[in-house]
């Protein structure tokens, strides 16, 4: 977080900014379900934060390790889960475990989500010397309310959290008043419907939202394959992950004095000239050789001994890196260079070994230096943290992408932030980390920056709720980087971010705080959508609590009231309506642009809404018809509505299918 | 008993404001269903009785299965386990 809040221009060196007027957030609580919390860190000190706001009435519970003096005015609330994790465990024994029983924190996860979402400031930390500045949260003195549903399980050696665990915790957090509600898990790839209990979250997250709660979640880490993103319920506002405006360059020198930088976190001494080597049998040999970073181990110690080893890999994994280092290492080798396509997570190597990871194309000319030198030799630099241009950014390789694969027609993700290499609070017995502090990448860490700016707008406007929330920071998104610059989505091959990459586009939060128009949803909208979606009326009736019958004939999800059109079977001409209302100067004019798509034609009508005193919401309708004759992909464009100061941009996405329910190779 | 794992009792928006209330009507429908107040309070896991009105609460499958079939239940699920993302 030393970067994330400058880059996104959240920062509270501009006088008049979403940070100032809502006083950091001082009114509004977080709520945060994950692994707990390391009350000692310095990211939870209250310094400078005012009284618990009085809407606040949950409480700071006792149990191993932790008790109510752990709680202040900061981190006002902590509370543990764990009957349904202990009745699926027979083998989990809570005397013997490595987990607390309690809502501190083993894991870590959930001390740098919080951190991100409200952390307090904390001046002068880095990683070793990487990543320095002053770590914060989005809303540093919104208040956290860490509700622990995440237990390390020993003998499988994972981190894994009840679907009945969470609902308790979400039931609890309803209760006590948070106004935001961070959610960093995620379930696995197929998913079932929405308002099914299966998926806990969803259905907890539906009577949140009907309260008022802004419900975030993250995208899940499954990319870059598409139709992997999942939260991908309608009420919840879905992240997506991107990276910042800094990469950690490593010097990497040749013998014939090439220079090429490298991405890693070595903080280790300079490794002068060394001899380098990319195990190949020469011809002459009996021995196994193989440069295949996750085989290194095939090769003999004579190989790799006192040498530099380049390797190759396909998995974007970090492990791989990892992995490539002990083996080199084991062998007596001093250092590792890893040609790999652009990936997960960057990490330190254990012990501060030298590891660097390069593309194929900087790995090919290594390898051709190797070839062609009879003594190929490289010298390895500490890694420098890079900041600004020319780095640029991305959506992350493993950021779960769309169309949603319950509902195509339901844009998700929603939103993008800064997710990758993020530097916040953990506990001090995690690996890798600093003095507290580690660096860390996912979905997980994106979908905070998103509660913390939340936090914020929602402290500045009480009476939004949460889809006019998730409709300000989608039509306010930057879909091109901070200064303009067109943002990329990793993956193979690395292409131009579309909506199913990145949802509206990057958060920008002080446009998301005065949006003009806001693509609002009540409770008739959700009934709408899920009449839509053929669920049954005596299901509807139970989850809104009130007798619900859907109009005949059903509707259309099309006429969902979101800040997004996606029509994933275009076939005949639709029409489709959208509903506007003003959070801006009560007299306004706006008016129409579309951005085209390819041999797809939109129509506007009216082309101009006029707000006043007495007209607050206005209804549009929406034209969309194809000239293509075949079954297309996705088409992107826009729709923006303007009154030359505020821009409301909603994402266009169009699949033509003129045979519908169809599926072929081509 | 060994089969009966956790599952998710979900029966929608509260019928009633008082949580004490919501909770002791989740304990009357576990009860009737298995036949003592022992029983029901040996199975019960969790009761959701703030945000919305549901339970959790350990139950073989044809147990389970009676419970969706009565009137105002919405569903019975096994729960499920999510990752850190």
């Amino acid at each position: 977080t030393t970067r994330t809040w400058d880059y996104l221009g959240l920062s509270a060196a501009n006088p008049k900014n979403l940070l100032n007027e809502t006083n950091m957030g001082e009114q509004m609580i977080i709520g945060i379900i994950d692994t707990g919390v390391w009350p000692e860190s310095e990211v939870f000190n209250d310094n400078g934060i005012g009284p618990v706001p009085s809407h606040w009435k949950g409480g700071c519970e006792s149990g191993e390790m932790f008790n109510s003096s752990h709680c202040n005015k900061k981190l006002i609330g902590a509370k543990y889960f764990i009957n349904a994790f202990i009745a699926s465990h027979e083998s989990f024994n809570s005397t013997e475990s490595l987990d607390f029983i309690s809502p501190r924190d083993f894991d870590g996860h959930g001390t740098h989500v919080a951190t991100i979402a409200g952390g307090s400031y904390v001046p002068n930390i880095s990683y070793k010397g990487l990543a320095g500045g002053t770590v914060r949260g989005g809303a540093p003195h919104a208040r956290i309310a860490m509700y622990k549903a995440c237990w390390y399980l020993d003998n499988l050696d994972i981190t894994t959290c009840s679907s009945a665990d969470i609902l308790k915790a979400m039931d609890e957090a309803m209760h006590d008043g948070v106004d935001v509600l961070s959610i960093s898990l995620g379930s696995d790839v197929p998913m079932y419907p929405e308002t099914d209990v299966r998926d806990g979250i969803t259905t907890g997250a539906f009577h949140a939202v009907l309260k008022g709660i802004t419900v975030v979640c993250s995208g899940g880490n499954d990319g870059p394959e598409a139709q992997t993103v999942t939260n991908t319920a309608p009420w919840i506002v879905t992240v997506a992950a991107t990276t910042l405006d800094r990469s950690f360059a490593t010097p990497i020198t040749l013998g014939n004095s090439k220079a090429i930088l490298g991405q890693a976190l070595y903080t280790g001494p300079e490794l002068g000239f060394t001899s380098l080597v990319y195990p190949e049998n020469p011809g002459n040999s009996n021995e196994s050789f193989s440069g295949t970073c996750e085989f290194l181990d095939f090769n003999s110690n004579r190989t790799m001994a006192g040498k530099v080893v380049l390797c190759f890999t396909t998995s974007p994994y970090s492990g791989s890196v990892s992995r490539a280092a002990r083996y080199v290492k084991r062998a007596g080798g001093l250092g590792v260079i890893i040609a790999k396509h652009p990936g997960y997570a960057l990490r330190p190597c254990l012990d501060d070994f030298p590891c660097v990871s390069v593309d194929y194309e900087l790995g090919t000319d290594i390898l051709l230096y190797i070839r062609s030198s009879g003594s190929p030799v490289v010298k390895i630099q500490p890694s420098k943290t890079l900041i600004g241009q020319p780095v640029g950014t991305k959506v992350a390789t493993f950021s779960s992408r769309g169309p949603n694969s319950i509902s195509a027609a339901i844009l998700k993700p929603d939103i993008a932030a800064p997710g990758v290499s993020i530097l916040a609070a953990t506990n001090t017995n995690t690996t890798f980390n600093d003095r507290g502090f580690i660096m860390l990448s996912g979905t997980s860490m994106a979908a905070p920056v998103i509660s913390g700016v939340v936090a914020l707008l929602k402290s500045l406007n009480r009476d939004w709720s949460p889809a006019a929330i998730r409709s300000a920071i989608v039509t306010t998104a930057w879909r091109t980087d901070p200064f303009g610059e067109q943002i990329f989505a990793e993956g193979s091959p690395r292409k131009l971010a579309d909506p199913f990459d990145y949802g509206g586009g990057l958060v920008n939060p002080e446009k998301a705080a005065k949006p003009g128009l806001v693509y609002d949803l009540g409770l008739e909208d959700y009934v709408l959508y899920m009449c839509s979606a053929a669920y049954n009326e005596s299901s509807i009736s139970q989850l809104v609590g009130k007798g619900t019958v859907c109009s005949n004939p059903k509707p259309s999800v099309l006429d969902f009231n979101l800040p997004s059109i996606t029509i994933p079977n275009l076939k005949e001409d639709v029409t489709l309506t959208r509903t506007l209302t003003n959070v801006g100067p009560l007299d306004s004019v706006y008016k129409a642009s579309v951005e085209l798509l390819s041999g797809v034609q939109v129509t506007v009508t009216p082309e101009t809404l006029v707000f006043n005193s007495t007209t607050k919401k206005v209804s549009f309708k929406v034209k969309v018809s194809t000239t293509h004759k075949i079954n297309t992909g996705y088409y992107f464009g826009s729709l923006t509505w303007s009154d030359s100061v505020h821009n409301v941009t909603i994402p266009l996405s169009v699949r033509t299918q003129i045979l519908q329910n169809y599926y072929d190779e081509n | 008993s060994p089969d009966s794992k956790v599952h998710i009792v979900y029966l929608g928006e509260k019928q009633h404001d008082d949580p004490e209330f919501v909770t002791e009507s989740h304990h009357q429908m576990l009860w009737s269903l298995l036949g003592s107040k022992e029983d029901a309070r040996d199975s019960m896991v969790y009761s959701y009785r703030h945000g919305f009105s549901g339970f959790a609460a350990k139950l073989t499958k044809s147990q389970a299965k009676k419970l969706a079939d009565l009137p105002g239940v919405v569903h019975v699920i096994p729960h499920s386990f999510y990752k850190l993302s």
